[in-house]
């Protein structure tokens, strides 16, 4: 018996969810960061998210199609921790980075939010 | 993601869903 390890599965299924979001392709849900709006698959959200995760499982609350997120969460920090959700790529951008870490903590993405601290102290002088 | 510093980070990236609840 034997058993193929396609090595790169992982990261082209991640593409293609990515190419299904841009084109709109069963995305269930509306994210809704001040005036800003983002589709995305609830459950790549859930996968991504502690915060999706607890608000997808809850009876009451796994069938909305649109979700407003706390005026304080920054549209710029959640779209990159977004495209990281589909893409595993996390932009950092000096400008940024503290809107990144607090929208990562608000999201309860805690892998992340530990990798911006030890990046932040790493380019500290 | 041309030009730009990559690192790469070895450890978890996400949470673990769990098994069940």
């Amino acid at each position: 018996d034997s058993c193929i390890q396609f090595t790169r599965h992982a990261s082209d299924v991640l593409l293609n969810l990515n190419r299904l979001r841009s084109r709109d392709i069963l995305t269930d849900v509306t994210i809704l960061v001040s005036r800003q709006q983002f589709r995305a698959h609830k459950t790549v959200l859930m996968a991504c998210s502690g915060l999706f995760y607890t608000i997808f499982t809850d009876s009451l609350k796994c069938s909305l199609n649109a979700i407003s997120l706390d005026p304080k969460v920054d549209p710029e920090g959640f779209a990159i921790l977004l495209e990281f959700m589909y893409t595993s790529r996390l932009t950092l951008k000096e400008s940024l980075i503290m809107a990144i870490m607090n929208t990562a903590i608000y999201l309860q993405m805690d892998h992340v939010v530990d990798t911006c601290h030890r990046f932040i102290k790493s380019s500290d002088p | 993601y041309e030009g730009v510093n990559t690192i790469k980070e070895m450890g978890r990236s996400i949470h673990e869903i769990p098994r069940q609840e």
